[in-house]
């Protein structure tokens, strides 16, 4: 299905291609439009900026991290793709119009512990699932 | 304070918040949290802003949780078993039996529950008190009984419900710890209703003997030793955010 469009023009001598100028499915894997590949970011909340130290105990923040990239075609394995974000990725390159590139999303996330003091002077302690980015894959 | 993520790692972009939108992330980030608002606790008298027994035993539960959290099936996550919310209880009265040398000798501590949320599964509870070597019981083998006060009685004695033995050696030091998971039950169809909680001490042919002259240490305790209960929770998801 990828083959009408490689355009491959006449080789004037015996010069190989060169791999970074290769039309279609290369093109835009590794960020050739300034954009990095599908990965982890650093986003920190901070409780001490909301104000809530005074019943907020511990953290003072946390890092929950965010998903930012592409999802471009051909997945690396180390995009955590799913085989239904490969299959979307070729469906993009020959419908790039009609269907989007896989979505660059957390794959893992990990709990985050806060203790605070409720309005009774109560310490509680609450850990809270899913507030923590661990991977970054393509889905 | 501390933990892991005390400061924004370098690099970070930062920016202040104007007051609507921080009131915004704040209502938002509650609602994640599963609090229907921010907790306005009371400022402590400055006498008492010494470090309390509950919160420091909460501390280190939350450093052992925090460095969990990462990983799943880690030590102190199997310590905490399901649970993912710990409530720490501060004694708010404290009764022991005042007549004279007559036996047996008993001290009560009352709790107030009402602040448990609704919705929630107890999975363990644990009665937390100090134990200082008695002088008066050299060498001697204690066993500590814990009975939660189902009723109480205007012309008898109170009824009372067995929850816990532990048996130890009079010059022992440390925290004792009582399991009061069976009262569970109780305080959520009743939790309008203080916790009372007796403890009773015995020697090991059967003498009643005063708490206190055991070493156990009560409301008038160094704040870092009083006597506090510890909940362990499964929280239902975010009970409190509604759909969008």
């Amino acid at each position: 299905a990828v083959r009408p469009l490689r355009r491959r023009q006449p080789k004037k001598s015996n010069e190989l291609p060169q791999a970074n100028r290769l039309p279609g499915i290369f093109d835009d894997v590794h960020g050739s439009h300034g954009r990095q590949v599908c990965r982890r970011h650093e986003l920190y909340v901070s409780f001490q900026d909301l104000g809530w130290l005074d019943w907020v105990i511990a953290p003072q923040g946390y890092s929950a991290y965010y998903c930012e990239g592409e999802c471009s075609f051909p997945l690396d394995s180390c995009m955590n793709a799913t085989n239904h974000a490969i299959l979307q990725s070729l469906v993009h390159l020959m419908m790039p119009d009609a269907v989007p590139k896989a979505c660059c999303a957390p794959t893992k996330l990990s709990a985050t512990s806060v203790l605070y003091y409720d309005s009774s002077n109560n310490v509680i302690l609450r850990k809270h699932r899913n507030m923590v980015v661990k991977a970054c894959g393509c889905h | 304070g501390g933990g892991p993520g005390l400061r924004p790692p370098p690099g970070c972009p930062q920016r202040r918040l104007g007051a609507r939108e921080r009131r915004d992330v704040q209502r938002e980030i509650l609602a994640v949290l599963g609090l229907p608002g921010r907790p306005r606790p009371r400022a402590p008298p400055a006498a008492s802003r010494l470090p309390a027994s509950a919160p420091l035993f909460m501390l280190d539960l939350y450093h052992a949780m925090a460095g969990d959290d990462d990983e799943d099936g880690a030590p102190a996550e199997r310590r905490l078993g399901r649970a993912d919310l710990v409530m720490s209880f501060v004694n708010m009265v404290e009764r022991d039996r005042a007549l004279g040398h007559q036996e047996p000798h008993w001290k009560e501590f009352r709790f107030d529950l009402t602040q448990i949320p609704a919705g929630e599964a107890v999975t363990a509870a644990e009665f937390r008190i100090y134990k200082v070597p008695s002088i008066h019981l050299l060498n001697r083998t204690l066993h500590v009984s814990m009975f939660q006060v189902v009723q109480e009685q205007s012309n008898r004695e109170s009824d009372l419900f067995f929850l816990d033995l532990q048996t130890l050696r009079a010059g022992d030091e440390g925290w004792l710890v009582l399991d009061v998971t069976a009262a569970s039950d109780c305080w959520l169809l009743k939790r309008h209703k203080d916790l009372g909680l007796r403890l009773y001490v015995e020697t090991e042919d059967g003498h009643s003997v005063d708490p206190g002259l055991a070493g156990l240490l009560g409301q008038r305790a160094p704040r870092s030793q009083q006597p506090f209960v510890v909940t362990f929770f499964r929280a239902s998801p975010s009970p409190i955010r509604t759909p969008r």
